[in-house]
């Protein structure tokens, strides 16, 4: 995926089951952020990849001021190819009966 | 390290915690 000095990783082991997910998100690099970036830290949260929009979850947290208006964009590309990951995986391993 | 936590009024539940400084990038 493209380096978008958003990092997005799995907060716990995928069990390839459950639709719901925790992911973890942090900035690797503020510089390729567009708005003012405060160090907030390392952001947890759920994801479900069947019902929510990567880009949803970046508007929320620009909403609860972790990140500017204009960077929901980046936030919600570096969400996108991380659910994209876990989901190119889960199609390639399904879970054992 | 300590952890905050951020509630959405859309109910999302935001877990704020330390980056370890081993995964930040070289500045």
């Amino acid at each position: 995926a493209e380096d978008t000095g958003v990092r997005v990783e799995l907060a716990e082991e995928d069990d390839g089951r459950k639709a719901s997910i925790a992911l973890k998100l942090w900035v690797e690099d503020p510089r390729k952020l567009k708005g003012k970036y405060k160090d907030a830290g390392a952001i947890e949260f759920t994801f479900d990849l069947e019902k929510e929009v990567p880009e949803g979850v970046a508007q929320e947290m620009v909403e609860s001021g972790f990140f500017h208006e204009s960077d929901a964009k980046i936030v919600g590309k570096s969400i996108r190819d991380r659910v994209a990951l876990i989901k190119w995986r889960r199609a390639r391993t399904p879970p054992s009966a | 390290g300590a952890t905050t936590q951020v509630v959405h009024s859309a109910g999302r539940r935001f877990i704020v915690s330390p980056v370890p400084e081993s995964r930040l990038k070289e500045p």
